[in-house]
Parts: C-alpha cells; sequence; structure tokens
C-alpha cells in the first residue's frame, strides 16, 4: 500500500 | 506604506477561490519587488505559493519590506464584493492594524471601501529547493481538471508516469480502473491547446486526489497548467497569472510502504 508523505520530509524548514 | 492596485481585480476574486479550501490564513510578504505568499495545508502534505511582480500593479508602492496576515474568510467575504471588471486597490499603513481594500468601476463613478483585521499568523516557512524535473508537462488546465476530476471517482490516488510515449494518469479502486493517455501535440491551432511534453528521464509517481483536485481551483487563472515531475520528490504545479506571476502548488507523493 501507499503512504501519504509530507512535505517537510523533502524540503527544509527556513 | 504600502499600496498596490490590481487593474483587474477579478485576479484577486480567483486566487482566493483557488486556495481557500486548502489553507485558513495567509501572510502576504510584501516587497519592493512584489507580493509573495506561502502556505501550508494542516497537514503538510501540500504547499501554495504565489508569487507576483510590482510590475503587474498600477501604481505599486512599498516603503519597506512588510507581512500583511489576514484571514481567508474574511478577505473571501470582502473581495466577493468586488464586480469583475473593478480595479482593486489594497492599502496598508505602517503601525496599524488594519488592512485597506479599495473597489473602483471602470468608469470611475462606483468605489467601495472595506477594511479587514489584521491577524498574527505563526507560519513556517520551508525552503523550496531549485529543481532539475525529470519531466515538465505543460497542458491546458481545463484538460487536467477533468482527468483528476474522472479519476477520482475510480479511485483515492491517481499514478502519473512519464515515458517517452506520452504522459499516463492511472486509478483503480473497488469499482475498477481507468488510464488516460496524452501524447505531444503535432498541429494544434492555439499554443493555449497544446500538450508539451519534455522528459528528461522516465518517471512514476503517485499523488492523493483530493489535493488536486484542491488544486485545479485555480484552472479560471489561466488556460494553461504545468507540471513538474521528479522521482521521488514533491510535484510542482504551475497556473501562470497574466505575464507577471504564477500560483505553484507543491503536493508531497505517495511512497510504497
Amino acid at each position: 500500500d501507499n503512504s501519504q508523505t509530507q512535505l517537510t520530509h523533502f524540503f527544509s524548514k527556513k | 506604506m504600502f499600496e498596490a492596485r490590481l487593474i483587474q481585480g477579478s485576479v484577486l476574486k480567483k486566487m482566493i477561490d483557488a486556495i481557500k479550501d486548502i489553507v485558513t490564513d495567509i501572510n502576504l510578504d510584501c516587497s519592493s519587488t512584489g507580493i509573495s505568499v506561502q502556505a501550508m495545508d494542516s497537514g503538510h502534505v501540500c504547499l501554495v505559493l504565489i508569487e507576483l511582480g510590482s510590475d503587474g500593479f498600477e501604481p505599486y508602492r512599498c516603503d519597506r519590506n512588510i507581512t500583511l496576515g489576514l484571514g481567508l474568510k474574511a478577505l473571501s467575504v470582502v473581495v466577493r464584493c468586488a464586480n469583475n471588471d473593478d480595479s482593486i486597490t489594497i492599502k496598508a499603513q505602517e503601525g496599524t492594524d488594519n488592512i485597506n481594500f479599495v473597489f473602483e468601476s471602470p468608469n470611475g463613478e462606483k468605489t467601495s471601501q472595506f477594511e479587514i483585521k489584521l491577524m498574527d499568523i505563526d507560519s513556517e516557512h520551508l525552503g523550496i529547493p531549485d529543481t532539475e524535473y525529470d519531466s515538465v508537462v505543460k497542458m491546458p488546465s481545463h484538460e487536467f481538471q477533468r482527468i483528476c476530476r474522472d479519476m477520482s471517482q475510480l479511485g483515492d490516488s491517481i499514478v502519473v508516469a512519464c515515458t517517452k510515449d506520452g504522459i499516463q494518469f492511472s486509478a483503480s479502486g473497488d469499482m475498477g480502473s481507468g488510464k488516460i493517455n496524452l501524447r505531444q501535440s503535432s498541429l494544434v491551432d492555439k499554443e493555449e491547446d497544446q500538450i508539451n511534453i519534455e522528459l528528461n528521464d522516465p518517471v512514476h509517481l503517485t499523488f492523493a486526489l483530493r489535493y488536486l483536485n484542491y488544486f485545479t481551483k485555480a484552472t479560471p487563472l489561466s488556460p494553461t497548467v504545468t507540471l513538474s515531475l521528479k522521482a521521488e520528490s514533491p510535484l510542482c504545479v504551475t497556473y501562470p497569472i497574466g505575464d507577471f506571476g504564477s500560483m505553484k502548488f507543491f503536493l508531497a507523493p505517495k511512497i510504497d510502504d
């Protein structure tokens, strides 16, 4: 099954 | 002092309609070069990035950088009071906690003024890296909207695959499954009807259709949309705004457990 990732996993916090 | 007049006020109405299902509050980051907005949904799955250059406004004045926090509900109520052919001027004085909106009819006979209280919005800004995408697909925005709507009848997720044969959208669920293929157009009359596929590497990604259907609320902003895809990376969906700005949506992919 596919699970939803979050953007914070790919883009760093400024 | 901040002042920006948008001749085509309807553009602001369309922008708000496009994001109001995703975010509840936004910060307008205003500088001498223009206005930008970055906001994430509460689940941190998608992000909207609006960039509007100062040359899209006449006049545009921003004496010093200012952040204006706004609740979209109030903003939505106010801009709905503008007619589609009105110009909209946004004004904010330094040190006050209000933002003013002035609507003017094209013949100048009717002007309306509204005021909204500014909010202190604590928003996290993400650094979005410059990305070399595996595939960039430009297509009519209504076509993308139709595909997302149709595929969401079949399942919750859409698989987007780009190969040398074109781009394929597919979905499946309890009822069955469906596939839609688009190839690069050869001859079309209007540029906005063109499907253009740039492929550096084949790519195959899965996304939640719920968010894509939110993004397609931006369809009235532009006749074309661009999908930028990279393996195991967020999708970027871009709607140009005239020749002075854009609305981008980033969506985190679904990944195999």
